[in-house]
């Protein structure tokens, strides 16, 4: 076994030296070359953040703004010029995403504010910046750190939508409850869903792969939440869309189908532990939708129940189901324009927008709660694979 | 351990914003083909 008895490792003051001439070296094998799916597999979560930061307190030690400032901003445009070239990998996103929150923790933990380090060892106090404050910069972080979110629920949105339609609406995992099919729904979609690509199982799979790989990188468990009720949401609004413009998808039966198909959702979210989340509210106005298509439609008291029941939906989506109401088998009825004029006249004092559809493209505004870490600067070692062989320990 | 010594207070760095900072960047070499 090789022995490194160079230094102690209390010695270290959790600094890491670099000479000005190599800085675009090291954005470059850290930054720019790094491959989520190689190397940094086995590092330790957070790994490039700690070592940039720890570059970082080198040129603050030096007292030297200049080396400070270019640090920064090569980091910056290097983290956006590698979103800007593989930004549709969400491996590459995510993996950016939570090192850009480590950094941005780190610049709070180590800046010697109080606020921040409330948690910290007296190890940990003795790293802090001694030279500059950085709030302004944090700023900047912090506003990247929005931009690679936003593109990472871009492309959780991409890889979802599609399996969305199937797995929400069309795939049919209760036997024998829609009765009689619509016509031409098989032969419609047959080509994309021949062999069952898109199931709720492969959607909750996915579901699965973005959030096993979001632990994996570290991502912040608050960040997570945001993630997964925005997944939520873009579950029930692409799959509300897709009911309320769709004569097939409204029946009893799809009611039923997309009940169990919720139920499942929740499911996958109390495995996760992320009951509290928010994720499940996000998914009321489908679960009043699916509900609308289950509830009887005929007389004043089923319309006061319905208006009732649907304050998620507005009076343009609920009429829209109502209209589209269809019976797949003879002891159900259509609903009568009657019925249907009834509930306008209950919800004609709701103060609404006339919105029929969902805004997919919604996103929550995101936010980075502080989140410190007991990791000792002082121990963190550099695996040689990264290549940054001429950064030097101090 | 007792108290930690005063510090200087430190200098603040005024940041560009993101924008400004990517204008900063021309200096930097172009992706190989």
């Amino acid at each position: 076994h090789p022995v490194n008895i160079a230094r102690r490792e209390k010695d270290f003051q959790g600094m890491l030296e670099y000479k000005k001439e190599d800085e675009m070296k090291l954005v470059k094998n850290l930054i720019l070359e790094l491959k989520p799916r190689g190397v940094a597999v086995n590092l330790i979560p957070g790994l490039p953040a700690y070592i940039l930061f720890m570059c970082l307190r080198h040129a603050d030690y030096l007292n030297d703004d200049q080396k400070v400032r270019t640090l920064l901003t090569s980091t910056i445009n290097s983290i956006k010029k590698i979103l800007k070239k593989r930004g549709e990998d969400f491996e590459t996103v995510s993996f950016w995403l939570s090192n850009t929150c480590r950094f941005l923790h780190c610049l709070k933990q180590y800046s010697g504010d109080e606020t921040f380090a409330k948690h910290n060892t007296p190890r940990q106090n003795e790293h802090c910046l001694t030279n500059f404050d950085l709030a302004e910069y944090r700023q900047v972080i912090s506003d990247l750190a929005i931009q690679i979110y936003q593109q990472l629920i871009k492309c959780i949105e991409g890889t979802l939508h599609a399996m969305i339609v199937y797995g929400m609406l069309e795939h049919e995992t209760i036997q024998g409850v829609s009765g009689v099919k619509p016509t031409g729904l098989r032969k419609r979609t047959a080509s994309i869903a021949e062999d069952d690509t898109y199931t709720l199982e492969s959607m909750l799979r996915q579901l699965s792969a973005f959030h096993s790989t979001m632990c994996q990188h570290g991502t912040d468990p608050e960040l997570i939440k945001q993630v997964v009720k925005q997944e939520f949401y873009i579950i029930g609004a692409v799959t509300l869309n897709n009911l309320l413009l769709r004569k097939d998808m409204c029946s009893w039966s799809k009611g039923m189908q997309i009940r169990y198909n919720v139920s499942q959702l929740e499911e996958w979210l109390r495995d996760k532990g992320l009951m509290n989340c928010g994720a499940k509210e996000t998914l009321e106005p489908l679960i009043q939708a699916a509900q609308l298509l289950q509830v009887k439609k005929k007389t004043d008291e089923d319309a006061e129940a319905i208006c009732s029941m649907c304050h998620a939906l507005t009076t343009s989506q609920i009429v829209r189901i109502l209209n589209l109401y269809t019976p797949v088998n003879e002891f159900e009825e259509r609903v009568s324009i009657a019925f249907i004029r009834t509930i306008q006249t209950r919800l004609r004092d709701r103060s609404e927008s006339p919105q029929l559809l969902m805004d997919t493209k919604m996103i929550y505004p995101v936010t980075f709660p502080f989140n410190p870490s007991s990791l000792a600067l002082e121990t963190i070692q550099i695996p040689s694979s990264l290549n940054l062989g001429f950064l030097t320990r101090v | 351990l007792g108290p930690r010594p005063p510090t200087r207070p430190r200098v603040l760095l005024k940041a560009p914003t993101l924008a400004e900072m990517e204008e900063m960047n021309i200096s930097e070499e172009e992706d190989s083909p």
